[in-house]
């Protein structure tokens, strides 16, 4: 199994030299599409593992591997045909609440120049944790997410409606808004970072901070901060010119 | 005297084999031309051996399987298993008559999926469809 458990010998093994396994071996990760060892920013790999994103993408892997064979039956919605799935933690967070008037909201901005070349969105969604609500109670609250088209340095800036999800104060959870309309700009525009701003109301209208109803953001704990994950369906299968 | 007979040495041709009469692997493994005959060989492909478990999440490493020896295969040139379930497969299909299928033609192909770090710490999940040979026609 891809797992890593190692399957019994099936054929007599002969032992590659180490030259040539470690050769074989980087010839084999380049078709996986593992070019070469990117350097990490200096996150100790055990501090980085409990944030939400990985531990979310790894609940994917594990479903994605388990489907070995096609016709498997899908093991998620979201997943269907992906091919590739990134996951994107948001750079810049900010907050028109506190102090400020109307209406309240919060910005998440995201560096999508990592996105490879010619591949089609299948599905994007940007998840974040809601705690229960400690100053509103027993209310029935809208959180809707827009895409910042357009900033202006002497209006409002210019907003594209993606989702709204309708919950109670006291919810828990993670919240999933789903993001796939906006994708079309973005792959349009590399080189500008994706705007997302969250929104929250109460049925008669009136704005909330989105902290204030429980939405948590940068401040979160590692596990429960906000993030971005994208489905891809790659086009064109690599293949590699014979040695 | 009598003469011992003399052994008919096959004659030699230029044709490719039928692919039906391809040696297998319980037959003998040295064919007319003292070359030995293409064998499926198993290869753990370990990240913590290439020291990239710090980016790679999962797995730590996968099960790959290539082929080691001489492969009637005109392109006579040895390949790691998956280029050449994908690449011989392809050429048979394009040129089914001049191309045999080969002795290690694929029969069961697997996915693999690999998730890692990119390098502005964005966490991939990249799924190759058909790229792990599973079991091939060697045996």
């Amino acid at each position: 199994s891809s797992s890593g458990s190692r399957p019994q010998h099936s054929c007599p093994q002969r032992r590659l030299g180490a030259r040539e396994r470690r050769d074989m071996q980087r010839e084999i990760l380049a078709v996986l599409g593992l070019p070469g060892r990117p350097r990490l920013r200096a996150l100790p790999a055990a501090a980085r593992l409990p944030a939400s994103a990985p531990l979310f993408m790894l609940d994917l892997y594990h479903a994605m591997a388990g489907d070995d064979d096609e016709d498997a039956g899908s093991p998620g919605r979201r997943l269907g045909r992906a091919d590739l799935v990134m996951s994107f933690v948001n750079m810049v967070e900010r907050d028109h609440a506190l102090g400020h008037h109307e209406p309240h909201w919060k910005e998440f901005r995201f560096d999508l120049t990592q996105i490879p070349a010619g591949e089609a969105v299948t599905a994007a969604e940007f998840r974040i944790y809601k705690v229960p609500s400690t100053q509103i109670f027993n209310t029935t609250l809208h959180i809707s997410v827009f895409e910042v088209v357009q900033e202006h340095s002497n209006r409002e800036s210019d907003l594209f409606f993606l989702d709204l999800q309708t919950l109670r104060a006291g919810d828990e959870g993670w919240l999933v808004l789903d993001v796939t309309a906006a994708s079309d700009r973005w792959l349009l525009s590399r080189n500008k970072d994706l705007g997302l701003r969250i929104h929250v109301e109460t049925l008669d209208g009136h704005s909330v901070a989105p902290g204030l109803a429980g939405l948590l953001g940068r401040q979160a704990p590692r596990s429960r901060q906000p993030f971005m994950v994208t489905f891809f369906r790659a086009s064109a299968s690599t293949i590699r010119a014979p040695r | 005297a009598v003469r011992p007979l003399k052994r008919r040495q096959p004659k030699q041709t230029n044709e490719l084999p039928h692919p039906n009469k391809l040696p297998g692997i319980f037959d003998d493994i040295h064919s007319s031309h003292g070359r030995q005959v293409c064998r499926r060989h198993e290869l753990y492909v370990s990240f913590r051996d290439l020291g990239w478990l710090d980016w790679v999440i999962a797995p730590q490493g996968y099960s790959a399987y290539y082929c080691e020896g001489e492969c009637t295969f005109p392109l006579d040139s040895c390949m790691n298993a998956t280029n050449h379930a994908i690449l011989q497969s392809l050429v048979h299909l394009m040129k089914p008559d001049a191309v045999p299928k080969a002795c290690c033609a694929p029969t069961k192909l697997s996915a693999t999926s690999v998730l890692y770090y990119d390098s502005s710490n964005n966490v991939i999940l990249r799924k190759h469809r058909n790229m792990v040979v599973k079991a091939c026609g060697c045996h």
